[in-house]
């Protein structure tokens, strides 16, 4: 069990002050990757992403692997359009920040298509 | 705003009143349970206030609607809470009425004097989670209660038009409700 005291502090380009997950805050080291990256650990991020509804397991191989392939591309489009995100494609500030940040543990897949609210 | 697969939702005769108890063996110490209480109180009054149903505490946790309890870890449900931050809860669709938070949070009901940098607000959890526990998935838009995820420290517990909307569109309006009221709240508060 990590104790809270364990939590990280990063200091955001806002200065604002965050406190970030202690279970996540590890993906913050793949902040700006983009297609063709490969960086240990990204396996990982793939995880979360499947988990949360984004990515499906891959076909080929046993486990997902260490590169920003195509297939995670469009999981991380698909991500910043559902989550209201700047669509980059690319792992920017603002994407990494929502995903270390805590959340609920509902898939975002166990939902249907997003509604327009009228304004 | 967003559903669950299938758009399920309560249905009960009208006038709709759904019972809620907690689990008398997995609750924390760290918040009171009167406190609990209080808060769970005035979060499914939010959602009561905008809709045409009605939510009612039990003692009889074995034929409430909606049970609610606090779990470490690995609880039965296939998905294991992950200690302190992370995931803070989760809820199950309609008519399941499964509720659950991670016993591992520094659960608070006052974060604005709480100390410790990863308090989460229970209310705001609570109202998020109430609102899958009626039907709703999670919203795109940052402001509404539906959204994933909650920074520490953070209070958000006001509903959002998208979330009334949402809500509305499985039960229909409160009689007493009106949009200008939330509006004009919100105007304020933007202001």
């Amino acid at each position: 069990r990590i104790i809270p005291e364990s939590a990280t502090v990063i200091t955001s380009e806002s200065h604002k002050t965050q406190t970030h997950n202690a279970t996540w805050h590890d993906f913050s080291k793949f902040l700006y990757a983009e297609r063709g990256s490969h960086v240990s650990g990204m396996s990982e991020l793939k995880k979360y992403f499947h988990r949360f509804g984004y990515l499906s397991l891959p076909e080929t191989t046993p486990n997902f692997t260490d590169t920003f392939d195509s297939q995670f591309e469009t999981a991380v489009f698909r991500y910043q359009k559902r989550l209201g995100l700047p669509v980059t494609g690319k792992l920017d500030s603002e994407t990494i920040s929502t995903i270390v940040a805590p959340r609920c543990g509902v898939s975002d897949a166990a939902t249907n298509g997003i509604h327009a609210t009228r304004r | 705003y967003a559903y669950f697969n299938g758009k399920p939702r309560w249905t009960r005769g009208a006038p709709m009143t759904l019972t809620y108890a907690f689990s008398p063996y997995n609750m924390i110490d760290r918040v009171s349970v009167p406190e609990i209480r209080a808060v769970f109180k005035r979060a499914f009054s939010r959602w009561a206030s905008v809709i045409p149903v009605s939510f009612q505490e039990t003692p009889q946790y074995d034929k409430a609607d909606i049970t609610i309890g606090f779990y470490l870890g690995d609880h039965g449900d296939g998905e294991p809470f992950d200690g302190v931050l992370g995931v803070l809860a989760h809820a199950f669709s309609p008519q399941n009425g499964r509720f659950h938070l991670d016993a591992a949070e520094m659960w608070s009901v006052d974060v604005e004097r709480e100390e410790s940098r990863v308090a989460v607000d229970l209310e705001s959890v609570a109202t998020h989670e109430i609102g899958h526990v009626l039907g709703l998935g999670h919203s795109s838009v940052k402001e509404a209660v539906m959204y994933p995820s909650l920074s520490p420290r953070r209070k958000k517990v006001d509903l959002k038009i998208d979330d009334v909307a949402g809500v509305q569109s499985l039960y229909g309006s409160n009689p007493n409700f009106s949009f200008s009221s939330l509006l004009q709240s919100q105007n304020s508060f933007n202001a």
